[in-house]
């Protein structure tokens, strides 16, 4: 067996589910969790409780969700066959959860499809912490071992390694559904939506270039141009010759919104590339691309899927000179010869590692270093090493190009 | 040999390229550095993919190997003990 080096600090674990599949009869899908999760309790001391209602926050350690292809969590399914499901280490956030792809064909009692209580109960011992173990026969083996007999019990090698993690226990154990109520509304999140809230009132009117943070950073034709609400400012190389800003409509003509997501320059002719929301538009110098929509294009054209709502940051990385597209914790490699997406991507945001999301912007200096901006903070990225250079933000963006102090 | 043979073995090659990258056998900091590896590393890569496969090592992509590769598995990483990467490890 293998550890995967994380484990939960408890024994008395949660999971909720978060959709059925439309394969199986959602009482039996049901029935057949459980038993997975009672393959592990009826080893350890862990317990399993179901959570019956919850709120868009993570409610419950381990989250079960059926999705196809990509489905926001930066390892998009692969269609039938091959990539079966996969599940999430114990930890914060997505930790836990376990995903199955719903272009299966799941089935419970059947010889045909995959069954599901064997991928399920797989699943689940990486949600408990365990790494693929190359000893065939185990459960942790990676590969799909097909449907087994009714009674199934869990191999030695697999006993090993989850007592390892969790200790033994004699007697049996079997998931306990309690209703919970739902927790949508609590102190915190309330606080949270406050401050947000807050912050949005203050960039009302917006002018002040030294307290805020930013839409979008970019480097154009050698110059740093710095977005935020309807403006823009301008760093020429050798610093800032005037630090009022500019608007945005003003520069970029017909620009019909009032922010930018995301803007950067591509290789091939120049053009900017502006994004904001789903939609996307080309300018060549100061002029809208001729015979391009007015309310731009759809993110979908660029290969992008249809749910997404905005892009983050877009840059070009000098390391490879290849552009990057990035939303939330994942991102996409864009081929500008094709205007397409490359094949294989989304894939996650934590390959750059140490890289914050979600991300405000992310471009290349003049210094030709590149820089990842969140809030009013920017990490300086090492490009070969592929990390930051300090878990702690290198500075602040209005102190090293806003002439702020 | 004749050019489809050739960019089927050229695509056969990319194909389990990102296999062994996607579930853990290269020993690179980044799927983003994909187009870099060299033929040295490949043969590593596929050798460490038969040995936790327990199939014989070639290090090449013979149809064993992808016949492994297209198996349904699970979509994680496999963890590789720290023996696997031999040498590599220590002289860096």
């Amino acid at each position: 067996y293998v550890i995967s080096g994380s484990q939960w600090e408890k024994t008395n674990l949660t999971f909720r589910f978060l959709n059925y599949s439309p394969d199986v009869k959602f009482t039996k899908i049901r029935t057949v969790i459980y038993e997975a999760f009672r393959v592990w309790s009826q080893v350890t001391h862990l317990t399993f409780t179901e959570i019956m209602f919850g709120s868009a926050k993570k409610d419950a350690d381990i989250r079960i969700m059926f999705a196809q292809k990509f489905h926001h969590d930066g390892y998009p399914f692969d269609g039938p066959g091959n990539i079966l499901a996969h599940a999430f280490f114990p930890g914060e956030n997505k930790g836990g959860d376990a995903h199955f792809d719903d272009d299966e064909n799941w089935t419970v009692d059947s010889d045909e499809g995959v069954n599901l209580f064997m991928v399920a109960a797989h699943e689940f011992g990486h949600a408990l912490g365990l790494s693929h173990s190359k000893t065939p026969g185990s459960l942790m083996y990676p590969w799909y071992a097909g449907k087994q007999s009714k009674y199934y019990t869990l191999p030695k090698d697999d006993v090993e390694g989850i007592q390892k993690l969790y200790g033994v226990k004699n007697s049996n154990n079997t998931p306990v559904i309690v209703l919970v109520p739902n927790h949508e509304g609590s102190k915190e999140d309330k606080d949270e939506k406050k401050e947000e809230e807050e912050d949005e009132n203050k960039d009302e009117g917006f002018v002040d270039n030294c307290t805020h943070k930013f839409d979008a950073i970019t480097r154009i034709r050698g110059d740093v141009y710095i977005f935020k609400g309807k403006y823009f400012w301008r760093w020429e190389s050798g610093g800032m010759k005037d630090s009022s800003p500019i608007l945005i409509t003003q520069f970029w003509y017909n620009y019909p919104e009032d922010s930018v997501d995301a803007v950067f320059e591509r290789k091939k002719g120049s053009k900017i590339m502006f994004f904001k929301g789903n939609k996307y538009w080309l300018y060549d110098a100061n002029h809208m691309e001729k015979a391009w929509p007015i309310e731009g294009r759809p993110l979908t054209e660029l290969g992008l899927p249809a749910d997404l709502k905005k892009i983050d940051a877009a840059f070009t990385w000098s390391y490879n000179k290849r552009t990057y597209l990035v939303s939330d914790d994942m991102y996409w490699k864009f081929d500008e010869n094709e205007n397409y997406v490359v094949y294989d991507y989304p894939r996650d945001m934590k390959i750059w590692q140490g890289v914050p999301t979600p991300l405000d912007a992310a471009f290349q200096f003049n210094d030709g270093k590149t820089y990842f901006i969140k809030g009013k903070h920017y990490w300086e990225f090492l490009d070969s090493q592929m990390r930051v250079k300090t878990k702690l933000p290198t500075g602040n963006i209005s102190e090293r190009w806003m002439q702020c102090k | 040999q004749p050019r489809t043979q050739r960019s089927a073995g050229t695509n056969i090659q990319k194909k389990g390229m990102k296999y062994l990258m996607e579930f853990g056998y290269v020993n690179g900091p980044s799927l983003e550095m994909e187009n870099l590896m060299s033929e040295e590393a490949q043969v590593k890569a596929i050798r460490r993919f038969q040995a936790f496969a327990n199939l014989p090592l070639t290090g090449r992509l013979d149809h064993r190997t992808i016949e492994w590769m297209e198996k349904p598995r699970c979509g994680n990483k496999d963890t590789l003990p720290e023996d696997t990467w031999g040498n590599e490890r220590k002289k860096r």
